[in-house]
């Protein structure tokens, strides 16, 4: 999965990629203060190419706003929702809106789903639909959060962490192995980093082709720039 | 391309894959500057007319250079002070019937390589029973490495596969290989320094001709051949053993004075061959005119060796003075049809259609071509097709080309040569087997959307029908198929499901044949026949059709009339860096007939000199709005 991490104080972004055996399940957000977690399981390619690199995507999210009493399973099939006990199923395959108690929650026809908590974070997820008979590639999730700065300056995990802003300077830009994309040394959190001016998608607007953000781009599963390792994210069940 | 001795063409590769008929060609060059100094260095190839470029790169060392697709009218703006100034030149020529030039020339320090790349996308058509690939190879010298490899992949099975080439010797033949499996076909070619050279210690090359590949595919099912790949589909439609309906044509002969002498001569040797190649069942009309329409017989008559012997004398006796009426010439040629059709002397299965060849412009009678465009189409009321054949140069054949699509027809252009004869029996060969008249494709409309044309006059034998659509819903892997048409004895109607298939990957790496080609399929083909429409279409239609067209070029990166490739590239100190405009030639435009190369006082060819900005990074574009994501792509 690539990640962005919008910087709109730089106006700016961040990205890296994370790649792991599929079925991994990574931590994305963990919120002590207000009980918020993400976490989403990895897929892989159904079939891969010997000797060619082994691309993972998210292909289902569990996510609990403790606080509010509502725990979500989203996968690339089906939408479970409980809030304070009552439960819903969802398919992707309709269009529908509920409205919680606390959480306002809106799935577009094989689209999108757009989860809406009362005074407190907005979260989309998107879907994409890959033809079931492509001999590569599947359906699989992508996951955006608005309103970040809503959570507590606790808020950890993957994306969690850059959701109070991260502090990096850049060089000067010098020729890369890629000469569309030049590279420079970022210095963030005690690191010196070579990263790669490249681009990155956000699918929101245009769930096929995407629009394309400017981002630094960090390599090696985004080494240096998360907090410690990428073995730290690995959780051992979506809940 | 080389200015001297001292440049080295390195490699010279032409890689071309088809899946499903549509070819994706990939030409790439490498050329080192030996010299101490710097040189120019031209990259020249030539690519079908039929074919959109899609991308076209320049790697001096190390350094790319991308070329990009942009609306035609923007760029023309961005480089309009470049324009003004007066450096005109074409990055794209016209080149013979049926191709087209694209070059350029990029200076290159001593001791520097650099690498062209150009890919262009074409849908192979079916004529004659077959699909043809054209690769035309000029070197100019040796290339240590030369390579044309091309692999086709058609579901349906390929039924035959032929290579060759205009300059292959009995020592090049060997080194031609074919390898045919079922549904696969791998072509190669890829001589030595030493195999290149016409012998051991000569000069130049004998590479340099045309490279063809043809083949056909299997044909069984009445329903035509179904693809569905990626929420898209594609139908291809041409069964097998259809018996050809009987037709009711009426060739529209021109005679004005401009037809004189050679062109006179060439067209009655022509239709001696046609009238003779007609069969019995067929009725045929002779409409040769000046300023005066002179009908040979009032009505139609049927194509027995007696009434095909006189008409060939009549034919003999036509002699070319005078002006050009066409409107009046092709309304009586509309009146004799239809009073044939009216009287019932025509078979009710039959095919009517109109022939039409001239070498100029209107001008006697209604000479206002909108007029004549007009009454045509009202007269014609689509009961039968009209075919335009424009002779020489001096034909307007914008005009010819509209009249003919307006009326269920096409134009093809007829070049002034030796071959004139042969160009025009072969245009009647191509459209003189009819085997289906009103032939309707219909899909559930619930299902299907974005469709491609799916009503067709006719459906002539040798040709193919292809429509293409999107899925309403990328899930579904199946739905009905009917096709609808008049045949010989009784109305053809053939009722089918498509459904996908599991199939197997054959271009991994690009994941070609399941990436995006059927969409790309889907698109070429939509923006084709939204340039067709937009030619017949009425003012306030052509707005919205263009802007249609326009967005599936840029959105599918094709240099379409409608958009233009943008081609940056370094010059020299006083000019860092400059950007020249690629454009798409119309058939309006290609007014050169020589295989040498355009005259200098062809139009529409752009040339444009301007500073680009070349910075690397991106200009942000982000939202105000923190927004974190994961995602995948």
């Amino acid at each position: 999965p690539h990640f962005i991490i919008g910087l709109p104080d730089k106006n700016d972004a961040l990205c890296f990629n994370i790649d792991d055996k599929p079925g991994t399940i990574f931590n994305l957000v963990k919120d002590p203060l207000t009980g918020t977690v993400v976490n989403g399981q990895t897929i892989g390619d159904k079939k891969v190419e010997p000797g060619s690199k082994i691309n993972t995507y998210f292909g289902r999210f569990g996510i609990v706003l403790q606080k509010f009493g509502i725990r979500l399973m989203v996968s690339t099939q089906e939408i479970l929702v409980s809030e304070r006990g009552k439960q819903a199923k969802l398919f992707w395959s309709e269009s529908a809106t509920i409205k919680g108690h606390n959480m306002d929650l809106q799935v577009t026809e094989d689209r999108s789903l757009s989860v809406t908590v009362k005074n407190s974070v907005k979260f989309v997820i998107i879907l994409h639909k890959v033809w079931k008979m492509h001999p590569y590639h599947q359906d699989y999730l992508g996951f955006y959060t608005l309103d970040s700065h809503l959570f507590s300056p606790k808020v950890h995990g993957l994306l969690g962490q850059f959701y109070n802003g991260v502090q990096f300077e850049v060089s000067e830009l010098f020729p890369g192995e890629n000469e569309e994309k030049p590279d420079a040394i970022m210095f963030v959190k005690g690191h010196q980093l070579v990263v790669t001016r490249g681009w990155q998608r956000d699918f929101r607007k245009d769930v096929k082709n995407g629009e394309n953000v400017p981002c630094w781009f960090i390599h090696n599963n985004g080494t240096g720039i998360i907090d410690g390792e990428l073995s730290d994210y690995i959780v051992s069940g979506l809940f | 391309s080389v200015s001297s001795d001292e440049i080295e063409v390195q490699s010279v590769k032409i890689d071309c894959k088809v899946a499903s008929r549509f070819a994706h060609t990939v030409m790439t060059s490498t050329a080192l500057n030996k010299a101490n100094f710097s040189q120019e260095v031209f990259f020249e190839v030539e690519l079908p007319k039929t074919a959109f470029m899609t991308n076209f790169s320049m790697e001096i060392d190390g350094k790319i250079y991308v070329g990009e697709v942009k609306e035609k009218e923007k760029a023309k703006k961005q480089y309009e002070q470049a324009v003004s100034t007066g450096q005109t030149a074409g990055l794209v020529k016209a080149s013979g019937r049926k191709m087209e030039k694209f070059s350029v020339s990029v200076n290159i320090a001593a001791n520097t390589s650099v690498t062209f790349t150009l890919t262009y996308e074409e849908l192979l058509q079916r004529g004659f029973g077959k699909y043809e690939i054209m690769i035309r190879v000029k070197p100019k010298q040796p290339v240590q490495q030369f390579e044309i490899v091309a692999d086709i992949y058609e579901p349906q099975g390929i039924a035959f596969l032929d290579a060759h080439a205009t300059f292959i010797t009995n020592e090049l033949l060997p080194l031609v290989k074919k390898t045919l499996t079922d549904k696969m076909a791998h072509i190669s070619f890829s001589p030595t320094l030493e195999q290149q050279r016409p012998c051991p210690q000569c000069g130049g090359t004998l590479i340099d001709g045309d490279f063809v590949i043809k083949y056909d595919v299997n044909r069984v099912q009445d329903i035509g051949d179904i693809q569905i790949v990626n929420g898209y589909f594609v139908h291809f439609f041409a069964p097998a053993d259809l018996p050809r309906l009987p037709k009711n044509v009426v060739f529209v002969i021109d005679r004005s004075g401009s037809m004189y002498n050679i062109k006179m001569d060439q067209t009655r040797k022509a239709l001696v061959t046609i009238l003779t190649d007609l069969n019995e069942e067929d009725h045929f009309g002779l409409v040769p005119f000046d300023s005066t329409v002179s009908p040979w017989r009032p009505s139609l008559s049927k194509a027995t060796p007696e009434n095909v012997k006189a008409a060939k004398e009549f034919v003999l006796t036509i002699e070319a003075g005078g002006w050009t009426n066409i409107n009046e010439a092709v309304l009586a040629a509309v009146n004799i049809l239809t009073a044939a059709e009216k009287n019932n002397t025509v078979p009710d299965r039959s095919a009517s259609m109109i022939i039409l060849l001239t070498d100029g412009d209107p001008s006697f009678g209604v000479r206002h071509l909108p007029t004549i465009q007009s009454n045509v189409r009202n007269a014609i009321g689509g009961n039968m097709s009209l075919f335009c054949l424009g002779f020489g140069n001096d034909v307007d054949y914008n005009f010819l080309d509209v009249l003919a699509k307006q009326n269920d027809g096409l134009a093809r252009r007829i070049y002034e040569a030796s071959d004139a004869v042969l160009q025009l029996q072969g245009f009647y060969d191509e459209v003189s087997s009819p085997l289906l008249s009103e032939v309707h494709f219909k899909y559930p409309e619930n299902t299907v959307n974005s469709l491609t044309s799916s009503h067709f006059k006719q459906l002539f034998n040798g040709s193919e029908i292809v429509v293409a659509g999107r899925l309403n819903d990328l899930e579904m892997n199946d739905f009905p198929v009917e096709v609808s048409a008049q045949g010989l004895e009784n109305d053809f109607m053939v009722k089918g499901q498509a459904s996908a298939q599991e199939k197997s990957p054959i271009f991994p790496d690009q994941e070609y044949i399941f990436g995006d080609f059927t969409e790309r399929l889907w698109a070429y083909l939509t923006i084709q026949q939204l340039l067709d429409k937009r030619d017949k279409s009425t003012a306030e239609e052509k707005v919205n059709i263009t802007a249609k067209a326009l967005d599936l070029s840029l959105r599918y990166n094709f240099v379409t009339p409608l958009t233009s490739l943008v081609v940056t590239k370094p010059q020299n100190d006083e000019k860092p860096e400059d950007a020249v405009i690629a454009d798409k030639l119309t058939e309006a435009q290609r007014t050169d007939t020589q295989d040498s190369g355009p005259t200098s006082s062809q139009t529409g060819y752009r040339y444009a000199s301007a500073p680009v900005n070349t910075g690397h990074i991106p200009s942000h574009r982000y939202a105000s709005t923190p927004v974190h994501s994961v995602d995948g792509d």
